[in-house]
This record gives structure tokens, sequence and C-alpha cells, in this order.
């Protein structure tokens, strides 16, 4: 069993903050989502030009994606369904 | 307890603690297990010595797995075993540092997080106690060392994934490692320790702007070593200051080394740059310990040749 935690439909963001506004509203998103930085560590370090990449739960994905869009940050999604990828770091081989 | 061990997967903790003792036992004139402490959860604690038996030797200390879900820092930790035990005696570089040098190896740092990863949630990062007296578990072991502790870069809230712990080396594990390491700083010439993911090769400082007094040779090995790991599959490795290159942070055990007296103190952020995040396939195991041998070697050469 890899995990009994299910990560099903959880994404990982990247976001690449321009300015210290888009800086700033990562780190007031952080405050009130569940956003597990990947990298950096955590909003503390996250600074201008920085790639942020987060993982959000499925069931926070959506509003995370809106908020987004509303304050015009650009986005990519690295990973669109955690629990496919956990699955996939054993290449299709039972460990 | 005959079972071959498999370099190219992920491996589990227990799946590891039987290999520690069978390497120990197949190679005996090369590798010995010492258990240097146990884990908040009672887990022993063990780290390898890999090198030919003999008189004083200079040593370096490597680590591996100080963030449970990063599981291919595990994984580097084991192959380099393997790739010494096996190529002794085979390949020239690696008989003339055995021969002269002797790596101790910890190839589990957080050993009740990686399990946590195995068995509860495959993102857990921090380890599994409870210091803290709140609901929250886990402290960053990569922010409890006492180097410059709990001043940059670091969170006071339990339930924080960076959170410090309750005071510089207040976790188990820390105590386990940084109290073996003082009682070898003697030997001890090089510290590396093995994270993931970002392609970076990272030296001291993280917790402040000042540059280390050997900076410009840090800078130097680095900028070689990472020449070497991407002559095989042309990765490409940034290499520098941490806070510069990452961000700053206090407490981190690469800092804290350096700090010891340990003038070769390097931290590897290992593949990829976020395709796959702490979720590399199995099936890039192989190239990324290949690759990654390169550059510790490069280092290893280094600190026999260099270090007083």
């Amino acid at each position: 069993l890899v995990s009994a935690s299910s990560f099903d439909r959880a994404k990982v963001f990247r976001v690449k903050p321009q300015n210290e506004r888009q800086v700033k509203f990562i780190k007031d998103l952080a405050s009130i989502k569940q956003l597990d930085f990947w990298h950096p560590d955590s909003a503390l370090h996250v600074v201008t030009h920085m790639e942020v990449d987060f993982h959000v739960s499925a069931d926070q994905s959506r509003a995370v994606q809106t908020f987004m869009e509303q304050n015009r940050i650009q986005y990519e999604v690295l990973l669109h369904n955690l629990q496919e990828e956990i699955e996939k770091q054993f290449d299709g081989k039972k460990n | 307890f005959t079972a071959r061990h498999c370099y190219t997967k992920y491996n589990s903790w227990d799946t590891i603690a039987a290999w520690t003792a069978r390497i120990a036992k197949k190679y005996p004139k090369l590798v010995s297990r010492i258990e240097i402490g146990n884990t908040f959860e009672q887990r022993p604690m063990y780290l390898l010595q890999v090198g030919k038996v003999s008189g004083r030797k200079k040593t370096i200390f490597m680590d591996c797995g100080i963030h449970a879900r990063e599981w291919i820092s595990p994984a580097f930790c084991q192959w380099f075993v393997k790739q010494a035990t096996r190529t002794y005696g085979k390949d020239k570089t690696m008989t003339y540092l055995l021969d002269n040098l002797n790596f101790y190896v910890l190839p589990v740092f957080n050993i009740d997080g990686y399990v946590w990863s195995w068995t509860k949630d495959r993102l857990w990062r921090k380890n599994r106690s409870n210091n803290s007296n709140t609901d929250c578990i886990g402290t960053d072991l990569n922010r409890n060392f006492n180097a410059a502790w709990g001043t940059v870069g670091v969170s006071d809230d339990p339930c924080d994934e960076i959170y410090c712990g309750t005071a510089a080396e207040s976790e188990k594990e820390t105590k386990a490692v940084a109290t073996f390491i003082r009682e070898n700083l003697h030997s001890i010439k090089g510290y590396l320790t093995i994270h993931s993911y970002s392609q970076m090769l990272l030296f001291p400082y993280g917790y402040t702007s000042r540059k280390a007094p050997n900076h410009d040779e840090l800078n130097k090995v680095a900028e070689e070593a990472v020449e070497a790991l991407s002559s095989m599959y042309g990765t490409k490795y940034k290499y520098g200051v941490s806070a510069t290159i990452i961000y700053p942070t206090s407490g981190s055990s690469d800092d804290w080394a350096y700090d010891e007296g340990i003038k070769y103190s390097f931290g590897f952020e290992l593949r990829d740059r976020g395709k796959y995040g702490f979720l590399l396939p199995q099936s890039k195991i192989k190239p990324t310990c290949k690759e990654t041998m390169l550059a510790v070697m490069h280092i290893a050469k280094y600190v026999l040749n260099h270090a007083s």
C-alpha cells in the first residue's frame, strides 16, 4: 500500500509570480487554503520570478484555480491527478 | 534474509533495514553497520561504514532521506553502497577511494517519516514526533540543527511543514546524527546531504548571506561536480550558496556540519525539476543515481586530496 490518504484528482500547480502583488497573492492564498508547497518548502520562501509548485487537494483545487484566474495569475497544472502519479512511480510494476 | 536487493526500485524501510544487515554480513572487510540511536517511534537508526578496514582515514558522512517524501534520496544511498561494494577491486577510482577514505552512509535519516510516507501519506515530509504538545505531528529535521536555529526561513507553528521544533536538536533523529558527527569530527572531512527535487548542488550558507571562508573553493568543487554529473546524460544542475540559489533558511544540516568544522559540506537536490517532483518514477532511479555518483565521486576525490 503506497498511500492510505487518497490523492485522487489532487493537483500540483506551478506559478511564477511576476511582481510583489502576485507574491502577496500566493502567500494570502496559502493562508486561506491548504496548499502543500513542493517548491519552495513554504509560502514563506516565495519571491518574485521563483517557480512555485504546490499541491492542492481535489476538493480545493477548483476554488484555487478560480482565485488564480480572478487575480490574473498565470499558472500551469504540473500534475492533474496525484493518485495516478503515485501509482505510476512504480512504472506499472508491483512493489 | 536471502532475498536479492533491488536497487532500481523504491524500497520500504523494512527492506532497507534488512539490506543493511545483509550487506554488512556479505562484505565484512568493506562494510560495517553501526546503530547510532533510535527514532521517535523507537526504530533503530542504521549507518553503514563503507571503506577498506585500515588505520586512521579521512571520512565523508552522507545522509539520505531527511525529508520523508523525497524517495529518490534513500534510493541513491543504497545505490552508492551497491556501487562501492560491487566495484571495489575492479574500478580504479572506487578502489583508490575506499582504500584511502571511509564513507559513513545513513540510508534513511527520517525513518519514521519514511515509513509513514509508505503506509499512510505519500507526501509526508517531517518526522513523526509530537514534541510540540499540539495535535500537529512532526518537525522538519532540516530546520532542527543548531545553525542559527529558529532565526530565518522556519516556522514555530507545529502545524507547518517547516516547523523547526522546540529547540535545536530537540528531535531524537537530529540528536543522534549530530552526536555521531561530533564524536567523529576528527576524521569527518566531508558532509553530503541528499534531497530532491530541483537539480541543484548547494553549499553554505543558508542562514546568512555571508560567504563561507572557503567559498571560492566550494564554488569550484561544486562547478566541477556538476560538470561531471552533466557529462553522463546532460542533466542541468544549478550550483551555489543555499541562501541565494534556493532561499534563506536556518537550522539546516549542511550549514551545521560546516560550522562544526567540516569544510566540504554540500547539499544535493536530485531530479527532477517538476515534471514528477517527489513522484519520480522508478525507471528514473538508475540514470539519476548513475549521474549523481559522478558528482559524489568527484567531491570525494577532492576531499581526499585536499582536506587537512
